[in-house]
Parts: structure tokens; C-alpha cells; sequence
């Protein structure tokens, strides 16, 4: 299982329907700052990360999708995908590759103030399929193998022992 | 429940122990749990001594330090038991060119066996990939992606010497 | 005290926005009072609006975007009452390479009305140095400080290019 | 007024005496990871923050002591002195140089477990003297002159609007 593709639509500076593909090995990302760099990782935690803090550097949820930027029009959802090649059907579904998304549309009648979609292979799912899904192939928004732009001295400073403690029960 | 935690704390010990002297030159770690009868009743601390020193707080290690050992313990869990992907954002902005150097080579061999997405402004980082994307932000602040050789990363991390003014 | 406030205020602002606007190659940034008519009521924000952008929250920001941000509220006080030394450490490690040597250059320009000591691994910003102290462990763990020419810190924070393996 | 040297012995990994001179300008200091820069700043914050919690990454003030390293023996104190250019009188005391010397000796006897010692200029002073003439020169370890490692991004992310404004105060 590897991850092959990333897609966004009008998510942070992602505003056109924009597709990175990913092969197996080395991939490195460069570019200014402010350029979109971390926001690709944030995509990724997006939708892995459906109840998890970690994802958003802003306060709402709403605060992911485009706001227009210089002089354009605030987009009114935003979409992520993350396609895994699943050859080796580390999540159990019988398909080569499964494709993960989640949309979150602004809705002014719910209280929250916005919804939230999932779909598995484009075929609309809910938010406890895609936790078990996830939960299967042991991939989450919260664990080691993600590491945002500063954590790195984290594991070393703010993580408590039974923190630390916590990963290694999750392999045993 | 007890020995199997034993089985994979005692194997990413020894990587541990193994990762953080290659990534060290030579410096001692290790895991060491509070508890070792009843493992689940306490937590596990992560003991760091630099070469040439004594052991620690961890919050007395310096920042490329700290670095390293979180680096060590990532990396000794993915030879134990490798997740699907690694997404790391800018985790080599602490070190400096050598160490840096010395991660991106660990990186470049464990991604024979994990799928490795690093993000990085480091040049020293960025030439031991397999393929390089560009990020870059258009007039109307939207980012555009593109695929990059090594030579065109020139511009953007190349640490130009001081033009002669 | 409240003129006293505004005057001091104003000033800082001015600078801030220029500044900015300097670091950011055209970005926009201005200090916000919560409460104008009473200051001591209530905060500061800092607004900033990198080029090309809207205005968003300040956590929302990139982290070279924040560093900017907090170094021209430093230089911008530094410019309207400066003390009597600036000691800064990596305060370049979230910077690209362009950045980091905008900074290092304003740094230097600033150097001029008051004292700026700079911890950096950065290349780009080492050359802008007026002299150059390199700190190295000895096998004892122990620190040895000494004077150093720019050219003599290939060693330490050259970003070699990859020997061809 | 500006920093003209900085001298210590045995604190963190500085163990012989010794002295770095600085002249007015911009000096950058660099080296390996773990070398000891940071230490450097440590002895400038411990100097002009007795009772600043932003002086020591360690968890007692007797953590700043040299350990011993690797095979030495440990240290029972540690001295650093900042020397200031005072040609201006920026500091109320009437000498072209001032010489704050700040000493922790480990002491069992003590409840705390050791005993610091204020200098100025080679004479014995007191942690209230020592508050006031720093407090004339309108320098702190906890004013924004002095960024350590890691928190430039504190000033745009940890600062409250308040915190903010108090640096404006202080001006005023
Ligand atoms: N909803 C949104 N709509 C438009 N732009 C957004 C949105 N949310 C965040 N941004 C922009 O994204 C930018 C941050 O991008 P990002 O953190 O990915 O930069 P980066 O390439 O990682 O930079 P650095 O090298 O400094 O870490 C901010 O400038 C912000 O204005
Ligand atoms: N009391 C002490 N005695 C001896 N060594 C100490 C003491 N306190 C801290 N150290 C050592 O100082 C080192 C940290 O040094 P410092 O933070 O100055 O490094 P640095 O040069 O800033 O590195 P980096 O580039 O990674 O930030 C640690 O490795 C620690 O072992
Ligand atoms: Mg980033
Ligand atoms: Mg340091």
C-alpha cells in the first residue's frame, strides 16, 4: 500500500481541481514560503483526520476552503481526495485502489454552520465507515508517521511517556 | 497482551539504540520503561546522550538534538513495522548541513521499504530524492505544482554566495 | 500617559507597515488597537496580509510567513528605540533562502544604529556578517569558541553538493 | 551603550574561562548541532533574568552547572559575566565599562540547593541592585531584543493582544 495521488478543489490556496500523483520511494516538496507547501500535508490530515485537532491550523472548518484570495470570490466548499494503491488489500476492500474523499460545504441552517461529506470510491459513505476503514489499514491524522511543519522536536519535548508509551501499544 | 508488547518494545529498542548512534555519530539512546513488570501501568521514557556527553533532560538537548532523537524514534519504528506513507514537513530546519545530509541519506535508504513525501527548503535535503515538486503561488494566491529537475531548484533554495557588491 | 501611548504608537505602527511591506516584497501589515479611544483597556493585533493574499487569522499563516511577521514587528520598534543589543538565535530556520537573505540584509542595515548578534546555520545569512564566530564541541564535551573567516565555515554549513556515488 | 563581551566559566558545556569580545555591528555566530550557541544565549538570559523563568531550559538552576561531560567531574559552580560599553551612562554608574557578574554555587545546606551571588563591576551586589540598574538601561532577558531558539514565530503565535501592547507600553 503506498499513497499515489492527492487531490484538492478549492481547499486553501488549492482553488482549480488540481491532482498530485505520488510514486513509491523518495518525493520531495520545495517552494517559497507561503507558497502552499504545508497545506498539501494539512489536505492530507483533512481527510484522514475527520475528528482529529491536528488538522486544522485555523479555527473553523470552514477556514480550509478558499477564501478568494487576492481579488477572487470565496469558494463556498472545498474537496480532498487521497488515492492508496491497495494491491496488497491492506484496507479491506477488493479493489486496486481506493480513493478517500470528504467535502465540506458551508451551510448557513446548521448550527455548526457548515456539513460534511465522505465517499469511498466515489460512492457516498459515513463518517464511521471511514474510521474503521482507517482503523484498518492503521493509518490516522494522529500518528508518528505524519509530522506537521515544527513538531519534529515535539516527540522529544511534549510528548508524555505514557504518550510515548501509546504508539508502541498500537503496534503490539 | 504483556509479551507482546515485550516482543515489539525490545525489537524498536534495538533500532533505536542502532539508528540513533548511525544518526548521531556515535551517541548512546534508549527506550526505558517506568514500569518493566507492569509495562501498561506506566509510560516509556526516552533516554538521549550526544556523543562526547553525559545524559540529560531531553529538554536541555539543543534543537538539532532534539531533532535527531525524535528522527531515531521515527525511523525505528518504520524498520519494525513501516506505515503505508511518510509525510514529513520541514523536519530537517534544526540541523545543520551535516546532519542534514546524514537524514537525508537515511531517508533515501528506508524509502525502499516505505513510501517517503518530504517537505523541505534545504538543498543538502532535496538532491538525495527520487522526484521534486515545486510549490509556487500565482499573482491571483492561488499555488500551482509542478514537477522539477535538480538544476531548476537553483532559484529557489540555492544559497547564492553574497553577489559582490 | 494616553498621548504618551498614541505617540509611541504611531511611530511603531509607521514602521511596521513599511517594513512589512519591505520583508514581503509588497505584503500589508498593520498593529490594530482592540480599544482606540482607552489603549489600556485593551490588546494589540497584529494584522498582516502577505502579498497576493487576504487577511487571514495569524495561526493560519505559513511559518516563514510568521517569522517574517515577527521580525518586522522587532526591526520595527528596534528603528523607533533601539536597545542597546539584539541577540538572535536561528530566528532565519523557517525561511527560504530568498527570505533569509532579505533579512540578513536588513539586519545589516540595521546593524548600523545598534548591535545585532545572530545565531544561524544558514549560509545565506553568514555572509552578511560584519565577523564570524564558529562554536565547536571537543571530545571532552566541551564548547570552544573562535574567530572565524567567512570562507573558513564551508565545513560547517556548506550545503555540499551530493558527491556523485 | 552596546555588549562588549561575554566571559564564563563552567556554565553548560563552557567549563575553562573564557571570554568572547563582540564589537558594535553584526557578528553571526554558527557551528555544528549540539556545539554549545545556544548555551551562549542561556549565559546572557541567566545574567540579566535572576528571576526570569525564560532563562533555563533545564528544570533547576544547578542544571546550568557543568555537568562533568563526558568523563570530567562535575562543577559545584558557574559564573558568567556581561561586560557593557557605558560610555553613554545608560547605566546610572559613573565607568566607561560595566562589568554584571552572576554566580550559583550548588549548596546542600541551602533549601533550595544553592546560592547565587550578584556582581557589579567586581563588587559585591544584590539581586535588588542588580533589578534596578537593568531596569534603568531598559534591559531584561524577558524584552524582545533577546528571540531564543524557536520563538520568533511566538510573538505572531503565543503573544496575547495584551502581551503585545505592554511592549508598546514600556516604550511609551
Ligand atoms: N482558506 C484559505 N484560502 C486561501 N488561502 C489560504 C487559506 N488558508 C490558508 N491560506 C493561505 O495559505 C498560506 C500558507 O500556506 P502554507 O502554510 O502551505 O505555506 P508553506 O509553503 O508551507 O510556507 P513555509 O515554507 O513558510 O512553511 C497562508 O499565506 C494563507 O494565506
Ligand atoms: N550543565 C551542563 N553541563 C554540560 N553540558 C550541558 C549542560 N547543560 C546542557 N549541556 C549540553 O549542551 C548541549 C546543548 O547545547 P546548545 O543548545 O547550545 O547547542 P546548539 O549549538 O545551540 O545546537 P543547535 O544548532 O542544535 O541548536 C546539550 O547537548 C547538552 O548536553
Ligand atoms: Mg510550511
Ligand atoms: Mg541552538
Amino acid at each position: 500500500m503506498y499513497l499515489k495521488e492527492i487531490q484538492m478543489r478549492n481547499f486553501k490556496t488549492f482553488t482549480k481541481p488540481i491532482s498530485i500523483t505520488f510514486e513509491r520511494g523518495f518525493t520531495a516538496v520545495t517552494g517559497p514560503n507561503g507558497s502552499g507547501k504545508s497545506n498539501i500535508s494539512d489536505a492530507v490530515l483533512f481527510v484522514l483526520g475527520p475528528k482529529s485537532s491536528r488538522v486544522i491550523r485555523a479555527g473553523k472548518l470552514t477556514d480550509l476552503i478558499f477564501n478568494g484570495g487576492k481579488e477572487g470570490k470565496p469558494a463556498k466548499e472545498c474537496e480532498c481526495s487521497l488515492i492508496f494503491d491497495n494491491t496488497d488489500r491492506t484496507i479491506p476492500i477488493d479493489a486496486d485502489e481506493v480513493k478517500l474523499t470528504r467535502v465540506v460545504k458551508i451551510s448557513p441552517s446548521d448550527p455548526s454552520g457548515y456539513n460534511s461529506y465522505f465517499y469511498v470510491n466515489d460512492k457516498k459513505s459515513t463518517l464511521t465507515e471511514f474510521e474503521e476503514l482507517l482503523a484498518n489499514a492503521r493509518i490516522s491524522a494522529d500518528s508518528y508517521n505524519i509530522v506537521r511543519q515544527g513538531d519534529i522536536t515535539s516527540i522529544v519535548e511534549k510528548m508524555t511517556p505514557v504518550d510515548i508509551r501509546r504508539i508502541i501499544d498500537g503496534i503490539a | 497482551k504483556k509479551t507482546g508488547f515485550y516482543k515489539v518494545y525490545t525489537a524498536i529498542n534495538e533500532n533505536f539504540k542502532r539508528i540513533y548512534a548511525e544518526l548521531s555519530d556515535g551517541g548512546e539512546a534508549e527506550l526505558v520503561l517506568e514500569n518493566p513488570d507492569n509495562p501498561f501501568e506506566g509510560g516509556l521514557h526516552i533516554k538521549a546522550k550526544p556523543k562526547n556527553k553525559k545524559v540529560i533532560r531531553l529538554e536541555s538537548l539543543s534543537g538539532g538534538e532534539k531533532s535527531l532523537t525524535g528522527l531515531a524514534f521515527i525511523f525505528a519504528i518504520q524498520q519494525y513495522d513501516p506505515s503505508p506513507f511518510y509525510f514529513l514537513d520541514e523536519v530537517d530546519m534544526f540541523l545543520d548541513a551535516i546532519n542534514a545530509e546524514i537524514v537525508a541519506k537515511v531517508i533515501k535508504k528506508n524509502s525502499a521499504k516505505a513510501q517517503f513525501i518530504m517537505i523541505s527548503l534545504r538543498k543538502v535535503t532535496l538532491q538525495y530524492a527520487d522526484r521534486l515538486y515545486g510549490v509556487t503561488l500565482e499573482p491571483n494566491g492561488t499555488s500551482k505544482v509542478v514537477a522539477l529537475e535538480l538544476d531548476q531548484i537553483k532559484d529557489m533554495v540555492e544559497e547564492k554566495p553574497k553577489e559582490e557588491s
